[in-house]
């Protein structure tokens, strides 16, 4: 069956979306077919992945507030053979206010990607997440098996990680017993920084195996390849961070065979 | 009458938080008296003041949701003359949900605010919100007069500006009639990114005068501060981030005088 991972963490500017994108691609690049679930309203995992999401055009709003396969939406993601996006638009936003009084409004996209999982033919499916734990967050938890935490290696990462691991504590216990921290990235790391070995050494005490040897470095091509609707592995393939998420994806695709 | 700016933008790490402690540091270093309200419930603003903010203890949760006077939560951040802080906790993270079936949910830091500035001396309030624009972040555009938006130097940045501008409008137009965009400010800005100008161009082009000159320069010092925590004026007083965000202040606080 299909790996499914959410990729969560409430703090804004971690690396959520610049890691689903770059995973995602460096997956395909190895020939395991991808799907990229974009749950954000704001919608820069599309834009990354070159996708256009007007409003108003099939996105996930239709999946998650009006019952639409996600079949429907699923579109290829230009120039990258075996990776796939559903794309989200800015009617996204409205998806908490519009889901308040809809019966099992936890469950809307698990059991939209169990019908397409039936017949789709997939190998792994990363879920973007908007920076909160609202309503949005919860369904890509409740729909995953796996959440693949981002952790940013400066000093304010450290203060969200318990609200969020209690989150998704929570969320197991309550709606997917199957749901488990599987995988743990440091990202933006800048040695440069005082504090970013002693974020990293902190997050590597409380997580041990879970977080990946591979860190993803600081690197300015990163942040310009969205600008250009590339991942970085097209815009720049021999860059330091084109080689990091290459390596961290071959980390995390060895991981699943492991017992 | 004090000056209340919120700093919004619910693109995720923008420079919302590093923006208000610095702001408001530099505004009490000149000798106005700043509070900084903390409405994130991360805390990060009170972690960038050094204000104690374990789950529980005296808090903007206190004031949002059980109505209790803000002077009650307010406190001096240590070696910050001038200086005070309302800080959050963890707790403030029900708020949503806590606050559905209140009346007038939207308006609870209005009024504890303005029963506040009956009695308190303060010239400035900035209030800090988490990377969303649900009712917390409402709450704290229906309290302010004005809207500060951190904007990042990076392609993503652009993306979420149409959508706040709406919700902006739209609180003025239903909540606040007084609410007002008046100042934007460039942050992380680092030449060597490709896009770094075109975005800055961007915005100017759109936004014009609101856009302030200062342009703070992303800055491995402005990261370290909240892990002694200090601003960046304690922590390095002559580094470039701390005289752009003092210049920025003087800019702020100009703005405010010229009709
Ligand atoms: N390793 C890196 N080096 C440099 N810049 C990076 C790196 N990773 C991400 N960025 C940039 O930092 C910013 C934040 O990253 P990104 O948008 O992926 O974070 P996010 O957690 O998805 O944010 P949000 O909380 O808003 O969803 C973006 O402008 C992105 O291009
Ligand atoms: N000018 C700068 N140069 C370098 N690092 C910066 C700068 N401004 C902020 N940072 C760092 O970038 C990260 C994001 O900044 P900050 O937390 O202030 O953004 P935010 O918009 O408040 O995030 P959130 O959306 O989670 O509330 C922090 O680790 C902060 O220390
Ligand atoms: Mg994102
Ligand atoms: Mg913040």
């Amino acid at each position: 069956p299909p790996r499914v991972l959410t990729i969560a963490n409430q703090k804004g500017g971690v690396g959520k979306t610049t890691s689903a994108v770059n995973l995602a691609a460096a997956l395909s690049q190895h020939g395991l077919r991808a799907l990229v679930i974009d749950l954000d309203p704001q919608g820069n995992a599309s834009t990354a992945l070159a996708v256009p999401h007007a409003a108003g055009s099939p996105s996930m709003y239709d999946v998650v507030v009006k019952g639409k396969p996600l079949g429907d939406v699923v579109v290829a993601a230009p120039d990258l053979p075996g990776l796939c996006c559903a794309p989200a638009t800015i009617d996204l936003a409205g998806a908490e206010i519009e889901l308040v009084p809809v019966v099992a409004r936890e469950m809307r996209l698990r059991k939209a990607l169990t019908s397409y999982l039936r017949t789709a033919e997939v190998d792994y499916v990363i879920i973007d997440c908007p920076p909160s734990l609202g309503l949005l967050t919860v369904n890509a938890l409740v729909a995953a098996q796996e959440v693949l935490i981002p952790v940013q290696c400066e000093y304010y990462a450290l203060e969200g990680l318990s609200q969020l691991v209690h989150t998704i504590d929570l969320v197991q216990t309550e709606l997917n017993p199957e749901l488990e921290i599987s995988t743990l990235l440091l990202t933006m790391y800048d040695a440069r920084t005082k504090l970013a070995d002693a974020v990293a050494e902190d997050v590597r005490a409380h997580f041990g195996r879970r977080v990946l040897d591979t860190i993803i470095p600081r690197s300015v091509r990163i942040s310009e390849a969205p600008g250009f609707g590339q991942t970085i592995l097209s815009y720049d393939p021999g860059s330091r961070g084109a080689r990091a998420y290459v390596q961290a994806a071959a980390e995390l695709a060895a991981a699943a065979v492991s017992p």
